[in-house]
């Protein structure tokens, strides 16, 4: 509950008209971003441990977020062989979500559903100019796309992601050219 | 090589060899002109002493004439295509790009704009415009606006419903309304309508014609209160901002439900929750 609170207050403060249009001054426009990213990290932490209760079969630690997805960065999908997607739907009714995650380079990927169903996935290069966002740090280049379907009212799906392992890719390649 | 184009004939579009800020946009097999660019509104610059003479600021938009546009039309769009998305990547300028992509089975044209950084060194602010047109559209002048996400309002340009406006001398900025989640055009047998993912500045000036204020660099300060211009930079340059608008049209009896549904699930979307595997296993085994 307090670890809720924080966001609540904040969203409270944010109803102030000068925190959607842009006419408060700069410092308390830093102030406002502090106090939104503080607290939606105590959030995080709350929906971890939510998850952890509601998705019994699935490791229930480690879990960890991408808060700069907006700029197609994200440590986990760039850097890691494999790790598992787990989508929240908050709508009380299923969804279909198509979903983007930067990777470093068009290299073979796995998802695997629920079900154990290999799915369909699309590489698509980042524009140049998404590269070229001041600040952005990360090695992307490209974006693992795919669909998820039918994602459950007010419950969640897991996606196991593997990158190909790069001995084998070195194997096919060189078969290919062959 | 071949046509640059999204989609289907059911809903799809296809862009204009020589004039990339045109398409024909696809919806049920009917062909229908479209006109996307991207423009900017120079700030009024002023001291504030007279109403006249007020500068653009935080509190209020005032452009100075009509939107420039800032696409640079010799540069080629790009088509990217998979089982999955189909997407045209088209860069306008240094700092001015847009991903236009068509999702299999989806009923929206999703069109992601990247603006920024606002460049400063002619210190002319900058109130950057995306604008949607389809000629000969007949909304008369009319169109709705949406009130965080629960009616939607009716809107006439230079008409307000509860006073006789005599003489607008804001045109555009006094045709603006807050397009909280969508804005819409009808011409009674279609609706066409754009939905955004955040609140922004919107108005139709024009039949068929609808525009969204996607950011925007000024360099006075509008002596509201702020006391400061509204020129936010990071790492040393203008803020660069990144959001979507969702392109829907279609008969008027279906398109409410498409709308409402598409918003939701926009603005509510799922949570994305990663965890790392630090030794690689099969299905199976995680299971």
């Amino acid at each position: 509950e307090p670890k809720i609170t924080v966001l609540r207050e904040t969203m409270g403060v944010m109803q102030h008209h000068d925190a959607i249009s842009g006419t408060e001054k700069q410092h308390v426009a830093n102030d406002y971003a502090r106090l939104l990213s503080e607290a939606i990290e105590e959030c995080d932490d709350v929906s971890y441990t939510i998850l952890s209760y509601l998705a019994t079969g699935i490791e229930t630690s480690g879990y960890t977020t991408c808060h700069l997805l907006n700029i197609s960065q994200c440590e986990v999908s760039e850097n890691n062989e494999q790790f598992v997607l787990t989508l929240y739907n908050p709508l009380s009714r299923p969804i279909t979500e198509f979903v983007r995650l930067p990777i470093a380079a068009e290299t073979a990927y796995y998802v695997v559903d629920p079900w154990g169903q290999n799915l369909t996935v699309q590489f698509v290069p980042l524009p140049d100019a998404v590269l070229r966002i001041p600040g952005r740090e990360s090695s992307a280049t490209t974006e693992l796309v795919f669909q998820a379907e039918d994602l459950p009212p007010l419950g969640y799906k897991s996606y196991l992601i593997t990158k190909q392992p790069s001995s084998l890719r070195t194997k096919r390649s060189a078969e290919s050219e062959t | 090589q071949g046509p640059v184009d999204v989609g289907d004939r059911r809903l799809g579009l296809i862009i204009d060899d020589s004039d990339p800020k045109r398409f024909v946009l696809y919806v049920d097999n009917e062909e229908i002109p479209l006109i996307q660019e991207f423009l900017y509104y120079k700030s009024m610059v002023g001291d504030n002493s007279k109403d006249y003479k007020r500068a653009s600021g935080a509190y209020i938009f005032r452009p100075d004439g009509a939107p420039i546009p800032l696409c640079d039309s010799k540069k080629k769009p790009r088509r990217v295509s998979g089982p999955v998305v189909q997407e045209i990547h088209k860069e306008c300028n240094e700092w001015a790009s847009q991903v236009i992509r068509k999702y299999n089975g989806e009923d929206n044209i999703e069109f992601e704009w990247l603006i920024g950084p606002i460049p400063d060194n002619d210190k002319i602010g900058k109130e950057v415009i995306s604008r949607f047109h389809i000629p000969f559209y007949k909304n008369n002048q009319t169109f709705y606006t949406d009130s965080n996400g629960r009616e939607m309002l009716k809107r006439i340009v230079n008409y307000r419903p509860s006073f006789n406006l005599k003489e607008n001398v804001e045109n555009v900025s006094g045709n603006y309304y807050p397009i909280t989640s969508r804005i819409s055009l009808t011409d009674q047998h279609t609706r066409f309508s754009i939905l955004n993912d955040r609140s922004q500045g919107g108005s139709s000036l024009q039949d068929g014609e609808i525009e969204l204020m996607v950011h925007r660099r000024i360099f006075y300060d509008d002596a509201f209160g702020v006391g400061e211009a509204l020129n936010e930079t990071a790492f040393g340059v203008g803020l660069v901002a990144r959001g979507h608008h969702y392109l829907t049209l279609g008969s008027v009896d279906k398109q409410i439900a498409v709308e409402r549904l598409l918003a939701q699930r926009k603005l509510i979307r799922p949570q994305y929750f990663f965890t790392k595997k630090q030794n690689v296993v099969s299905y199976e085994e995680l299971k």
